[in-house]
């Protein structure tokens, strides 16, 4: 089915949180390039799913989202803590 | 392991627990600490030994929220505890968040500390997370039971790599018995009841009736509702899926989106505020967002204010505009208020006296674009609620570009 709308917005927000603390993902916040954002989101989301072996589309699914809500360990899976 | 592959540089490694989570007895962390220390040594040439005082190698605590390095914990769920590579200062330190619910049990309850701690101190030895479903040092959290609980292959060759193989002889083995099948997943939500379903009274596997074609002109439907600006239309076992974002017209069965629900709904209607669908059958009705079903379903009617007399309803639609939804049963219907939750007073009202032109019973009933549709048998009526008025009468699977 569609993504609810609002539901949508908050899984956004929670992948980004996730990316960023766990595979370095660097959101540029005043980017004027948003397709350049989304296209590099995309890219650490297909890092995230071949690390846990999922289907490696770039695309925010329901499988990849419900692996970021699982309870975990706050260290990076692709660096340590600086 | 991390960048540069941190270790320390001794075999005699000290920690210190600075403080204790309220969710544990003392005895019981201090318990759980030691066995995930001896977890490491039983494969490496490293030996723990606990201080009570001054600076210890590795310094466990607990603690909340922000805690004095950059990486605040999250509150309940999410980020579980953290732990540094080896190093002076904060290396080797392990942090739990006091916001979780930590045990010495594996429950569903809360987390088992010493299969958290194992993890951690993984890091504070110098393993970054293994991809390895089943290692310890696997990132996400998995409940398995912790009785002889054994080390994955993938981290004690991870572990070896390091420091190399334990010294005595008489050392526990390092080949890894097969990682423990998780007793005990965390359901990502709780099982939803399986419904009772009717068992054919004769063995004969009973063939389900063929799905009508879609343009035949006698189709008629069960029941039809919106869902995230798409229509599903309903017959036995049957979905039609209607998407704004596809040309073609989706064939489904109702298992395939939600498998524990039953064939044959009566009724059904999408409340889009709060993301929520409905279904009805017989004197029950379920409530589900999206694919999952909500807990605590099915409920009796009754619970919506229908009198006993009422066993089960033909259709139902909810107005966007008003916030109403509207019940047909027979010759007449309700309104309920979807704000306050109950039915409207004055009801219930004869379909006829509102809704002129319409033929009652209703099989079905659906608001799209400012309209509402009425189904009876192979026929709908088109109506405008605010004026009251019958628009036109189409064919029921008009809606199928036939």
């Amino acid at each position: 089915f569609p993504v609810a709308p609002e539901k949508e917005q908050k899984d956004m927000q929670l992948a980004k949180k996730y990316l960023e603390n766990f595979y370095d993902f660097k959101e540029e916040k005043h980017s004027l390039f948003k397709a350049k954002d989304l296209s590099r989101m995309a890219d650490k989301i297909r890092e995230m799913q071949s690390f846990f072996g999922l289907e490696m589309t770039g695309e925010l699914n329901q499988k990849t989202l419900d692996m970021m809500k699982q309870p975990r360990c706050g260290i990076p899976d692709v660096r340590s803590y600086s | 392991t991390f960048p540069y592959s941190p270790t320390w540089k001794k075999e005699d490694v000290t920690y210190r627990i600075l403080n204790y989570t309220p969710d544990m007895l003392q005895a019981d962390v201090d318990e759980a600490i030691a066995r995930a220390f001896q977890l490491w040594s039983s494969v490496t040439p490293l030996r723990f030994t606990r201080v009570y005082g001054g600076q210890a190698d590795i310094m466990i605590s607990f603690a909340a929220g922000f805690h004095g390095d950059f990486y605040s914990f999250d509150g309940p769920g999410g980020t579980l505890a953290h732990a540094y590579a080896p190093g002076s200062g904060i290396g080797g330190d392990a942090h739990f968040d006091e916001d979780e619910n930590w045990t010495k049990f594996t429950t569903n309850s809360g987390y088992n500390l010493f299969l958290v701690a194992a993890h951690e101190l993984g890091h504070s030895l110098g393993l970054s997370h293994s991809n390895v479903f089943g290692a310890l040092m696997y990132p996400i959290y998995m409940p398995v039971d912790t009785r002889n609980y054994q080390l994955h292959q993938d981290d004690i060759d991870g572990i070896q790599a390091l420091y190399g193989p334990p010294k005595e002889p008489d050392a526990l083995p390092t080949k890894a018995f097969p990682p423990q099948e998780p007793t005990e997943m965390i359901p990502a939500e709780a099982p939803t009841p399986t419904l009772p379903r009717e068992e054919p009274t004769e063995i004969t596997p009973s063939k389900p009736p063929q799905r009508p074609d879609d343009c035949d002109p006698h189709l008629t439907f069960d029941a039809i509702t919106t869902l995230r600006g798409e229509t599903l239309f309903f017959k036995g076992s049957y979905v039609w899926r209607k998407s704004p974002y596809f040309s073609e017209i989706e064939h489904d069965t109702i298992s395939s989106f939600w498998p524990s629900l039953i064939d044959g709904f009566d009724a059904a209607y999408e409340v889009d505020k709060r993301d929520r669908v409905l279904f009805f059958k017989d004197d029950q009705y379920w409530a589900v967002s999206g694919y999952r079903i909500e807990s605590g379903f099915p409920r009796p009617i009754q619970n919506l204010g229908f009198p006993s007399s009422v066993r089960r309803i033909d259709a139902a639609v909810h107005d966007q505009s008003t916030k109403r939804t509207y019940f047909f049963v027979g010759n007449k219907y309700w309104s309920y208020n979807e704000n306050t939750q109950s039915m409207e007073r004055g009801y219930p009202r004869k379909i006829a006296s509102d809704f002129q032109g319409i033929v009652h019973p209703i099989d079905a009933a659906l608001q799209k674009n400012g309209y509402f549709y009425f189904f009876h048998g192979s026929n709908q009526y088109e109506v405008d609620m605010k004026r009251k008025k019958l628009i036109r009468t189409m064919k029921s699977n008009s809606w199928f570009n036939c």
